[in-house]
This record gives structure tokens, sequence and C-alpha cells, in this order.
């Protein structure tokens, strides 16, 4: 495991912030924002997907009011892709809502997902290796969150009841004196909110629940061969 | 800053000074004077609690006025969080399609 990884260094990996709004979709943009950075590790194409698909085409087909991340991904499969940005953009909580996924050409797609054993070093190995994955937290120190990383405790920030699920880009360790092991995380809260839409949460105490959920997509290269190995900026 | 090196704490003009730029900077406004009010008592609310993470904090975040400051915990936890999944997600042991990987 490398000492430090942060994908948003890789050109083409990490897209940019979005803003959910009104609209419970953190599990869709962070499953949007997962198999993005995969496919523009293994396929070296940046690409944008469509988060309303994943959304009109839920299951219960009431994707703002919440959902999971593994919803996503069995969306994505059973649609057999997902389409751009572009073509299927995000309207967030519009009152009208169908399914169109047919309607439009797929940009990306995955082979499976799975989710990762629930062990920080794994977690670390596995996001310097292969890419970004999904997580899901308690957000309760979320909503007054600056800057910095958060170290909490199970009191003030309970580990087993997790409500938001973002998106792992990197970890590191902070150069103050008493150096402090962090994640980076990716939120849909715009970019005004936090550092530039993004926060770090302490590293190697399950802080906030990150252990609990860790799924990600698994996206294989175009074409069975030796590949250059894309590995994690320091 | 200048709220926390206060002491015994922000009077109530200061309060609505800092709630003033809170909306400029966020662009929100109040349908009524009562609404106004509520609003400016979760800020207020909300202020007081981000001291309190902030000493409770045992890493370098800072907490303080953010786009969610005129919100309730019970509603930023509405309109943000989603249903708390209970126990491990389904079947998640297993792998979802084929084990072997089409070249198409």
């Amino acid at each position: 495991v490398p000492r430090t990884c942060d994908w948003r260094k890789k050109s083409g990996v990490i897209s940019s912030v979005k803003d959910q709004k009104d609209c419970k979709c953190c599990w869709a943009m962070a499953a949007a924002g997962n198999i993005e950075a995969l496919w523009g590790i293994k396929h070296h194409q940046s690409v944008e997907l469509s988060v309303q698909e994943l959304l009109d085409c839920h299951r219960c087909g009431n994707g703002c009011e919440g959902g999971f991340v593994w919803d996503a991904f069995i969306t994505v499969l059973n649609n057999s892709g997902l389409a751009s940005e572009k073509d299927y953009p995000y309207q967030g909580n519009v009152r009208t809502r169908k399914c169109r996924a047919k309607e439009h050409k797929k940009v990306a797609w995955i082979q499976d997902f799975i989710m990762l054993p629930d062990c920080e070093m794994n977690i670390a190995r596995y996001l310097a290796t292969e890419g970004p994955i999904t997580v899901t937290i308690n957000m309760k120190q979320l909503q007054q969150y600056q800057t910095g990383v958060i170290k909490a405790t199970s009191s003030n920030c309970d580990p087993r009841l997790v409500d938001h699920s973002v998106l792992l880009v990197g970890f590191g360790k902070s150069r103050s004196r008493h150096s402090i092991p962090y994640w980076i995380l990716k939120n849909s809260w715009g970019a005004s909110w936090g550092e530039k839409g993004y926060f770090r949460l302490h590293r190697g105490s399950n802080a906030c629940g990150i252990t609990k959920y860790p799924l990600t997509a698994r996206v294989t290269h175009p074409v069975k061969r030796k590949q250059q190995q894309v590995s994690c900026p320091p | 800053g200048s709220l926390r090196s206060q002491d015994p704490g922000p009077q109530p003009l200061e309060l609505k000074e800092v709630f003033a730029l809170f909306q400029t900077q966020y662009n929100r406004s109040y349908l009524n004077p009562a609404e106004y009010a509520h609003r400016l008592n979760i800020f207020a609310h909300n202020l007081a609690r981000a001291q309190q993470q902030q000493e409770e904090d045992l890493g370098t975040a800072k907490f303080g006025v953010t786009p969610f400051s005129d919100l309730t915990e019970e509603e930023f936890s509405q309109l943000y969080g989603h249903p708390v999944a209970a126990g491990r997600a389904p079947n998640m042991d297993r792998k979802v399609g084929s084990d072997e990987w089409s070249e198409s």
C-alpha cells in the first residue's frame, strides 16, 4: 500500500463535483462516480454518466427518495450500461419520471460489482491498485464541516448508523505535528461545500462507519491483453 | 473566528449580522418574519453545535457556517440522508452475473 494516493491528480478519472440539491440521490451519484473513475482508468477515456438514468430506472421508480449503491449497480447491469450525462441530464426531483434508458446510447458498462472486506488496509490497497470505490457513512459530522480531517468517535458518529454514500478517491497523512492518516472523499453537495466539494475523514478507526459498505463496480480492460498499469498518483 | 473569541458569546445584533452574511453567501430568503426568526434560532443553535464539534474533534477539522446552517439536524437528515440499512447488504458475498467475463 503506498503512503498516499489521490486519484484527483490523474486526468480523466474523477469528474466534477455534483450537487444533488433536493433529491436524495447520493447513492446514485457515488455509483456513477465510481463507474466513471474505473472507466477512465481501464479505458483511458473520460466519461460523465447519467445519474438521472439511475434515478428514473431504479427498481422502485423513486430514486430521489433514497436508495443504495447496490441498487444503482443492479440498474446498470439490467440496462446493459449507462447513458452519458449529456444525453440524459440530471434534473433531480422532477414530477414525471419515466425510465428512458432504451432511448439513449450506452457509453459505459460494468461486468459486476463487489463489496470489499471491512478492513481499512484492504480498502486502501484496492483503492490504490484498482481505483475509487463507494462507501456509506454516518453523515452527522458533515452538516457543520468546513475543512480538515474529521476524527470522530463512535459516540459522536455512530459507525453502525450509516446514511450517506460518497466516493472514496484517495488517502494520505496530514502534515501537522501529529500526522493524522486520512481518507479523501468526494461528496455530492456542490463545490461550495467542504474542501471544494471534498472532505477528509480519519483513516484507521472506522470513522463514521466508513468500512460498513465499501462497494465497487468492476470494469474490465477493453481487450484481454497486457495493458499499461495505471497507478494512483501520490 | 470573531464569534468564538467573544465572551459570553455572540450578542443578538452580531448573530444577525453573521446570519445576514450567511443569507447573502448562500442566497437564502424566508417567506415571513416568523420563518426568519425560526431559521435564525436554528442558525444560532448550529453555531453552538459547531463549536461543540470543534472541541470534541480529535483531528484537524474546522466546523462552522455551511450551506446547511439554517437546517435542524432532523431536516438535514431527512433532506440528504437515505434510510439506514440494517445488517449487511443482500447477497453481497456473491458476484452478480457470470464468472466468465465476455470479450464483447
